[in-house]
């Protein structure tokens, strides 16, 4: 039996809401210590890791693990149809046919309930080595997701150049070019807003525009977004939970 | 002209 009871029902809608654009069909795999979910969209460019601990609920049980296939965008409609501070408990049996999301309005007594078909997805599931990565970059979520969809009118690619004192976004397309240049500072008034570099080895990288896009769609989980970036490796961008994270590992364009 | 990269050329099946 799987109880989980989120406090508000915003957060599960922001977690779903930060990745439903990208993939579609989600295994959400549900065990004693909270819930995970991996899911690479039809490209095989962008692989989205999800995890949500016992700590981001309200309350938690998860007797016996199960694995829940859901289409995130009948998930999305659902979810829609609860206030964003209700609660919101998932409910699902051992070997559940459809999950139960109950939202609740503690302040007027009103329950609504629904129920949503659960699939069985095949789904590659890929194993994520510990990654070394060059340069790790901390910045607030809202000025990476600014920089991305500004610069991302200008051109399909977006390359990211670190060096020791230095981030530069640059997008270069037929109608002009762009470039956001960041210098990393501390915010002693309000951290969350401070650029954090440690950089081992400047990089110069580049990826798809609209990975990037998908990317950002996160950014209501956290002000704050974890860069970590290698010459030889999908970067990953990450958004903390108070207790787990979204991460998304994005692959990126090589010379020809 | 750079070319798009696929995950499976870093992460393998499990």
């Amino acid at each position: 039996m799987l109880e989980a009871k989120f406090q508000e029902a915003s957060l599960f809608k922001r977690i779903i809401d930060g990745f439903k654009d990208c993939v579609q069909l989600v295994n959400f795999q549900c065990k004693e210590d909270g819930i995970i979910a991996q899911a690479v969209d039809d490209s095989r460019v962008l692989l989205v890791s999800l995890e949500i601990g016992v700590e981001a609920f309200q309350d938690y049980r998860c007797d016996h693990p199960v694995t829940l296939g859901m289409d995130l965008s009948s998930l999305s409609k659902i979810l829609r149809c609860g206030n964003n501070t209700d609660t919101l408990t998932l409910i699902a049996d051992d070997t559940p046919d459809a999950i139960i999301l109950l939202f609740e309005d503690t302040k007027k007594d009103r329950i609504s309930e629904y129920s949503l078909k659960l699939m069985d997805i095949d789904a590659d599931f890929l194993k994520i080595e510990d990654l070394q990565y060059d340069t790790t970059l901390m910045m607030p979520s809202a000025e990476f997701s600014k920089t991305v969809r500004d610069l991302s009118q200008l051109s399909d690619s977006l390359n990211i150049l670190v060096t020791k004192e230095t981030i530069k976004f640059v997008a270069t397309g037929d109608v002009g070019s762009g470039s956001v240049i960041l210098k990393p500072f501390i915010n002693m008034e309000n951290p969350d807003e401070s650029i954090k570099l440690d950089m081992d080895q400047p990089v110069d990288l580049t990826f798809g525009s609209k990975y990037l896009q998908d990317i950002v769609k996160g950014s209501a989980l956290s002000n704050k977004i974890g860069i970590r970036l290698s010459s030889e490796a999908p970067a990953l961008f990450q958004f903390d939970l108070s207790s787990g994270f979204l991460q998304f590992f994005l692959a990126p364009k090589f010379d020809d | 002209k750079k070319k798009q990269s696929s995950l499976l050329s870093f992460f393998s099946k499990k």
